[in-house]
């Protein structure tokens, strides 16, 4: 009987855990946090951690966050722009956080 | 660049203008 058990439990815990992951990872898209939305906080993120002196530019925030389109991008860009969270620097397609200092 | 020290410093406004 306790055999039973265990490979009745087996996969089911296996496939939750295999759920939980995916989900903890592209985390709750549409739920904003701290007023952001997942996809503005994602790029905020992006922004804080570079260290690059221009910044970093709208052509490597699309090369690494493969789920966003340009246009959304830019949106999101524009909008913590707007918000004081990042700036321009060389030009429209560089940004820095202004909290990363 | 004194382009950029600006575009800082009125981001941080906007930022600080938020946060009140």
């Amino acid at each position: 009987r306790k055999n039973l058990m265990s490979t009745l439990r087996a996969p089911q815990s296996f496939h939750s855990a295999g759920l939980g992951d995916v989900r903890g990872y592209g985390g709750g898209s549409s739920l904003p946090m701290n007023g952001l939305t997942a996809h503005q906080s994602q790029v905020l993120n992006l922004i804080k951690n570079c260290h690059m002196p221009e910044g970093v530019s709208l052509q490597e925030l699309k090369s690494q966050l493969h789920n966003m389109s340009m246009p959304t991008i830019k949106q999101a860009v524009e909008f913590l722009s707007s918000e004081g969270h990042i700036y321009s620097t060389v030009d429209d397609d560089h940004y820095k956080s202004t909290d990363a200092e | 660049q004194e382009r950029i020290r600006q575009n800082k410093e009125a981001a941080l406004r906007r930022l600080a203008e938020r946060n009140v």
